[in-house]
């Protein structure tokens, strides 16, 4: 473990109860995407298919169940919950992202580090998750004005991928063969998705106004 | 020795 991952960790785990925040003191799941959350619920299924094989470490194991156990329960929220599920922004949340599962599921099956249940998976939740973000995007862009807690949520979720970029980089120099070229590629991708978002992120923070993204 | 597990990261 070294500070980049773990500060990407932190932060994505900022991000998780940022969310969680938004929706419990606001009763309202406005301007978040259904689709992203249920695309993160997939991420982290595919991911730690491994949770009850390989043990790493007691973080390791907690950070799995609390990753798994928050994207499902937010998605609850989102489809179930009385009051949550009124102000969600169907008509605008449309994203087809059935084609970002088919195709990172594709790229699976052709580039992963061994063809095995576990891994091809793995590989698949690592392109579906750089790529999960975008119905959130898409809804960011259509619904206008974006409220303080889900910029900062999206930030968050934006800022763990760069940590771990960082990570990558800080492994690659310090051990001996280490490469994860399909997660650091993937993790690039991801993280320039939210290119022109840190961008009016960061203009917004330094005029002090609201968060805007251009249609 | 095993292999390191190389998904040791979240």
């Amino acid at each position: 473990m070294n500070i980049f991952r773990l500060a990407g960790d932190m932060t994505h785990l900022l991000s998780i109860l940022v969310l969680l925040l938004k929706i419990y003191a606001t009763k309202s799941c406005s301007g978040i995407s259904r689709k992203t959350q249920e695309l993160y619920a997939i991420v982290f299924m595919a991911r730690y298919l491994d949770l009850f094989t390989d043990f790493i470490s007691v973080y390791n194991t907690f950070m799995k169940l609390i990753f798994i156990a928050s994207s499902l329960a937010i998605v609850w929220c989102m489809r179930f919950h009385p009051v949550v599920r009124r102000s969600y922004d169907r008509e605008l949340d449309t994203f087809r992202y059935f084609f970002l599962v088919g195709a990172s599921f594709a790229l699976a099956l052709v580039w992963h580090d061994k063809f095995t249940l576990q891994e091809v998976f793995w590989a698949f939740s690592i392109y579906l998750e750089a790529v999960a973000i975008l119905p959130q995007l898409v809804l960011l862009q259509r619904s206008g004005n974006v409220d303080n807690l889900t910029g900062q949520y999206v930030f968050f979720l934006g800022a763990y991928r760069a940590f771990y970029i960082l990570n990558w980089i800080y492994r690659y120099m310090t051990e001996p063969r280490f490469t994860r070229w399909i997660a650091g590629i993937s993790g690039v991708v991801q993280t320039a998705l939210y290119a022109d978002f840190f961008y009016y992120y960061f203009i917004s923070w330094k005029n002090n106004s609201k968060l805007k993204l251009p249609a | 020795t095993e292999q390191p597990a190389n998904h040791d990261e979240l």
